[in-house]
């Protein structure tokens, strides 16, 4: 439909930006509450300047998101919808152009908390990142296949979580692979760290 | 808008249906994994025919959760949307017209997982019930406030995992009061079966 091919328009602007920069960009999405601010405070600590990043922060209120980037000395920008479920293209350009992108090496896009809407939408990411908390439910990949299918990579967040939650990994890695058979899956929790350096590599190997 | 005008026309056709028949609805919304089946598998447990009622089950994809419903012994219709992000009011419309209502108390739409877009949608009705859970954390009501305020109660869900996780309850609660002062907030675990007494008396007194 037209709203598409004018969204596809602007994210392929965004594309030729990114290239001509040699800036890399990924977008994270999953359900509210799935970890995705938390994985980016925890990569502020990890990455330690290796990779040089920005985050545009999409929701639909507050600005508590960009404002926790901002308290682990990363730069955010907050993109507020105001009521939209999703980022789309032209707004993720516009807020792309005000970043200092010939000293960063990466820009993350952060989308609004929702496992179905942002998988349709190009923003002009290299790549979609799928991200599903273990407190969430193994079936969610069948249930939401959109996004996973899409998905480049899947990250698998709060494995610290395990003991206390009906969360089969296995069954769920399943799940995934019936509907993407090439995206990696990263098993990790911001919260104790571990897992999260094999992310940080399959994110330096995109570079 | 149009579309949302038409939406509301097969909402009040709904609500005319439901007063005739005097059967309660209400809208379960909350985000993919919040627990609203696993909620409930255990209202099916809990009410014993105390109030007979029938689940309208909205997905994206598969069959999942009516399947588990139906293995509680309670009549579930799945509503499969095939890519929509919320249920709208026609199709609400047409499944509660294969239900029989003249042997039902009270109809449950669960909702497609989504703290965003159900919230703008009236499916006809008598209340929606914004479910949370505490593994997501205790700012969403404050980023994602329109379903919020729109509920007419709250449930905080899996409690049973309050020790394991950084939630706090009163700052919750504290968000949800400053977006709507007169929803009660109903904290419960669908696994222990805790707190899910006082949630059922609350819709034994609203039929
Ligand atoms: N136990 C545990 N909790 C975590 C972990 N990561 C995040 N959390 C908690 O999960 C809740 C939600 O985390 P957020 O980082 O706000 O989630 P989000 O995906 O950014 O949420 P939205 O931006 O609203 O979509 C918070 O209470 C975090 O403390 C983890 O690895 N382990
Ligand atoms: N510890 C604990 N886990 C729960 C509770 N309720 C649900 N869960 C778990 O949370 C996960 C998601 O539960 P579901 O009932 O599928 O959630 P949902 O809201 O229906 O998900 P969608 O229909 O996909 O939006 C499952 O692994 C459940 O076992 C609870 O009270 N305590
Ligand atoms: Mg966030
Ligand atoms: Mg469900
Ligand atoms: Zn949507
Ligand atoms: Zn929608």
């Amino acid at each position: 439909k037209d709203l598409m091919g004018e969204n596809e328009k602007w994210a392929n602007e965004t594309r030729r930006l990114l290239t001509e920069k040699c800036v890399l960009m990924i977008n994270l999405i999953g359900s509210p509450g799935s970890g995705k601010t938390a994985l980016l405070e925890r990569m502020a600590k990890s990455l330690e300047n290796r990779i040089r990043f920005a985050v545009l922060e999409g929701d639909v209120e507050t600005t508590r998101d960009a404002e926790r980037i901002a308290a682990v000395n990363i730069q955010a920008s907050q993109l507020l919808t105001g009521g939209a479920c999703h980022l789309e293209a032209k707004l993720v350009h516009y807020a792309l152009k005000d970043l200092p992108l010939d000293d960063l090496d990466m820009v993350v896009v952060e989308n609004v908390g929702n496992l179905v809407c942002p998988a349709e939408f190009d923003v002009g990411e290299m790549a979609k990142i799928a991200v599903l908390s273990v407190a969430e439910g193994d079936d969610k990949p069948s249930k939401y296949p959109l996004l996973f299918h899409e998905a480049k990579a899947v990250i698998l967040t709060k494995i610290d979580l395990l003991l206390h939650v009906d969360f089969d990994v296995d069954d769920c890695i399943a799940n995934i692979k019936r509907i993407n058979a090439s995206a990696p899956v990263f098993t990790l929790s911001a919260k104790t760290g571990i897992g999260v350096d094999n992310w940080i590599n399959w994110l330096h190997e995109r570079r």
